[in-house]
């Protein structure tokens, strides 16, 4: 949920954290590139921002992260990538227009436990599969 | 492929109108399975007291959340990714006064079990207290399922399970409901009734009540409560948007 960003702490708000210098592919260290290679960044999503504690009971929020960066060919190893996303990032660069960029994307994902209420004030507690980002890669 | 035809891999983006974000979280909670609208809280007063089923399961969700494993053992946690915990609708006694058996009876709603969830275990828990009726003697608890109850004669019933213990003992008695889930998946909206009688050594059959097992009038930290702990299908169907 993205709102006016308010002068709180960066676990206070769902809030993407400030974008910062990154080495790009082709820079060797030196910044010849200022691109942001593909990987997992912090991302506190809370529930009491959402308005959700009139039924959820715990967690108050979690960290839940997300995905970004440019995927850029050649794919190495630290892209997490496969052989088909390497063609793909290679006939982008060929035809842009017609086959798009590879994604940066979440490739290993973990859950949560949450306990809430439900309509009838039963307590439950539900294991939510595949809320937390462990893992990006190029695909 | 260079006659394709030009297919924008740019998606637009749009601020959401001021309806939208409210119908999308509605969406999202339905897909994580929160109630939709907010639930209403029980009285200030009451709400402050904390209740049996919210501790007990606030235990289970430190235990499933607590990796280094120290926590209590709890036998049917890790074979679930859902649990359920259903404080009783309506207690019905038929005790003093009444010619014997004496029993005590406990009816749930079910009906907010999600469809396609397979039972792994289901319990029901209360609470006793040391009893003097009769003083340091041996009590046979068991507990049935009302399978359909009868107006003219007794109600068609089902046997769970059988606890004995002293009457001087206390603490939460788990009594094991779980051979009555098959009857209550087939059909969700029965509520489901569970039967409790009291027996001496000798089958003389006690008030529940005597024999010191708390019911619905008890504090709210020491109220009986059922957990069902359950499996979701191995693929999901999630409905069509």
């Amino acid at each position: 949920t993205a709102r006016p960003l308010k002068k709180k702490k960066l676990n206070q708000v769902n809030q993407l954290p400030n974008s910062n210098k990154h080495l790009g592919i082709f820079d060797d260290g030196h910044g010849s590139l200022d691109r942001e290679v593909c990987r997992r960044h912090e991302l506190y999503v809370s529930f009491r921002d959402l308005g959700w504690l009139d039924s959820v009971i715990a967690p108050q929020g979690y960290s839940a992260y997300y995905c970004a960066g440019e995927c850029i060919y050649p794919l190495n190893s630290c892209m997490n990538s496969t052989n088909h996303a390497t063609m793909q990032a290679l006939v982008h660069l060929m035809k842009p227009d017609i086959v798009p960029k590879v994604c940066c994307v979440p490739t290993k994902l973990s859950a949560i436990s949450l306990l809430y209420y439900d309509r009838n004030n039963n307590v439950i507690l539900r294991r939510e599969r595949n809320m937390v980002v462990q893992a990006c890669g190029c695909h | 492929s260079s006659h394709l035809p030009r297919s924008p891999h740019v998606f637009p983006q749009h601020r959401l109108g001021v309806r939208e974000p409210r119908d999308m979280q509605r969406e999202i909670r339905e897909v994580l399975g929160l109630p939709g609208r907010p639930r209403s809280r029980a009285p200030l007063a009451t709400a402050q007291q904390p209740a049996s089923a919210p501790l007990f399961m606030l235990n289970l969700y430190h235990a499933m959340t607590d990796d280094s494993g120290n926590g209590p053992p709890q036998p049917h946690l890790h074979r679930a990714d859902l649990i359920m915990s259903f404080v009783n609708i309506v207690e019905h006694d038929r005790t003093l006064g009444y010619q014997e058996p004496h029993w005590k009876e406990f009816h749930f709603d079910l009906t907010q079990i999600p469809a396609g969830e397979a039972v792994t275990a289901a319990e029901f828990r209360i609470y006793k207290e040391p009893s003097t009726h009769p003083p340091n003697t041996t009590l046979h608890i068991s507990m049935f399922e009302v399978v359909q109850e009868r107006s003219n004669r007794e109600s068609d019933l089902f046997f769970l399970d059988l606890q004995t213990l002293r009457s001087g003992d206390e603490g939460w008695l788990v009594l094991d409901i779980t051979a009555a889930s098959d009857r209550w998946l087939l059909n969700h909206n029965k509520d489901l009734g569970l039967r409790l009688y009291v027996e001496t050594e000798d089958g003389h059959s006690l008030d529940p009540g005597l024999a010191g097992l708390l019911g619905q009038t008890a504090p709210r930290s020491r109220q009986p409560f059922m957990v069902g702990f359950f499996k979701a299908s191995q693929s999901p169907v999630r409905a069509p948007r």
